[in-house]
Formats: C-alpha cells, structure tokens, sequence
C-alpha cells in the first residue's frame, strides 16, 4: 500500500543538502557600480 | 519536452555591458547639451524573445557625467567622471533595444539628469563649491569675462560663445567663480573683430571648429581672472545630426 507523507517530511528529506561554504550566485541585477554611487 | 526558457541575463553579462556601451553611444551621439555621460551601472535589464535570433531588449542604466563636453571629440573611455566633490551629475536612461542576429540596436531611449543635492555634497565636503544655475549673474559674468580676455590675447580666430556647460560657486576660503563653457571659431581673426565684431560669425559646418574653455575669477580678495581656451579642431560630423546643431537646438530627453 502507499503511504503519503507529510510534505514536511517529504521536504526535509528531499531537501538537496547545501555544500559547506555554498554561496548563492549574487542577483543578477542591479549590475556593479563602475565609478561611485550618487 | 518544450526547451528549457533562457537563464535570465544578469546586468553584468557581457552581453548586458555590450548592450549598455551601444546605448551610452546612442544617447551621446543624439545629446545637444551638456557634456557626455558614461554608465556608472546596469541597474535592470529584461529581453522579450521576437523569434528565433531576434530578441527584445528593455535596459534601465545609471549615468554619470563626464568633463568631455558633447562636442568633445575625445572618445567617451579616454572621459574623465566628474567626481562627486566636484559635484557630481548622473543620469537615468531607459532604453529599448532590439538584438537580430547578434546586432544590437537602439529603438528609443528616455533619459533625465540631476545634480546630486547640495546637502549631499556639503556632508561630505563643506567647503567645496556647488553647482550654480547657468543663467546665475555672477556665472554670466565670469563667462563674459574670460571670453573677452581669452579674444584680447589670442593670436587665432575670434571666438562666440556656443552654450555654458557649468558654473560653480565658494565662498570659502576665498569667493571663486569656475565656469565651463563650449565656443565656436568664427571668420574673423582678433584684430578683425576689434574693427566691426557683428561681420564675425561662426564657420559653416563644413569648416566648423569648436572647443572648450575653462574660466576662474578670485572675486575676494583680489579680482584675479584666468582661462584657457583649447580648440578641437575641425570635425566631420560621426553621427547624422551636424555638430551645429546639436548644440543650438532645444534640448530633447527623448529619443525614438
């Protein structure tokens, strides 16, 4: 038989574990600022 | 399985930068005043794909102002940014774009500029001198000053003004008025305009030649004038819109 699970249980254990020291990719915008921010 | 949507651009992708600098061009090339302005930073971009290898781009850029004036055949990387003590100008461009075949181009552009605030600059500068309006008397007769000086010792052509690019006031330590402002070559030499001033009149286009003087005057506690004049030469107009022009016709924000 097939037994759902809580979706918080799904969840946790599906959760992609992160790498230690994992950094988000920065936001793809705003850019850099080239000379100095008014 | 339909392809995956691209990957949003960031606004530091190359192909964001290269977008930015064919707009920054764009917008120069169509500027009638002022000075030229560079991309301080790529604050949003957006493409709407048309089809296959032809791409909408929408771009909201920050810019600042540069110390070429818009005539300045100085190419805008060789430009110096007007640093904020010296109290900076930016500008807010948003620019449609489209890219076919990997050729970006320009379908319209809305631009505004704004001095950054006195308050700004007085935080973190008291003593540096502000932004003065361009129609301010003692900005007027600075620029009259320096330009009559600069004709009654030049041994080359009589110069017109063309249009004030800035004035800026101190007070402190000493009462200085710095002015910037574009002149044309006229037919005329010095000596000529001595005898009938009104005969001197600017070269045509094709002989046009144009340039930029930078005057100062110590009004306390000595009256002391110095300006330097540099002519740029003459030009063959790069973009469709004669250099003339561009400097003597009303000043347009928007570009399509």
């Amino acid at each position: 038989s097939v037994t759902k699970r809580a979706v918080a249980e799904v969840a946790q254990h599906d959760k992609v574990p992160r790498p230690v020291g994992f950094v988000p990719p920065p936001p793809p915008c705003p850019g850099k600022i080239r000379h100095f921010d008014i | 399985v339909p392809a995956a949507p691209p990957a949003p651009l960031g606004c530091d992708d190359p192909e964001s930068e290269a977008a930015a600098e064919v707009a920054v061009n764009y917008i120069n090339g169509r500027s009638h005043h002022g000075y030229k302005f560079t991309v301080n930073r790529i604050k949003d971009v957006h493409v709407v794909p048309q089809g296959p290898k032809n791409n909408l781009m929408f771009m909201e850029l920050d810019l600042l102002e540069t110390k070429c004036h818009i005539l300045s055949p100085t190419p805008l990387a060789n430009c110096t940014v007007r640093s904020f003590a010296e109290h900076a100008v930016e500008g807010d461009c948003d620019v449609k774009m489209q890219k076919v075949d990997g050729t970006i181009s320009v379908l319209a552009s809305k631009c505004h500029s704004n001095a950054d605030s006195s308050e700004d600059i007085r935080k973190v500068c008291p003593g540096c001198p502000l932004l003065a309006k361009l129609n301010d008397t003692e900005v007027l007769e600075t620029v009259s000053a320096a330009l009559n000086d600069f004709n009654s010792k030049t041994t080359g052509p009589y110069l017109r003004l063309l249009e004030i690019g800035r004035g800026q006031i101190q007070y402190h330590p000493a009462h200085i008025v710095a002015v910037e402002f574009a002149v044309g070559a006229t037919n005329c030499s010095a000596e000529e305009a001595k005898v009938n001033v009104e005969a001197c009149q600017l070269l045509p286009e094709d002989q046009s030649n144009f340039g930029f003087c930078t005057g100062t005057v110590v009004k306390h506690p000595s009256q002391d004038l110095k300006v330097d004049c540099q002519l740029y030469g003459h030009q063959v107009p790069t973009s469709d819109i004669p250099l003339l022009s561009r400097v003597f016709q009303p000043t347009s924000q928007d570009t399509s």
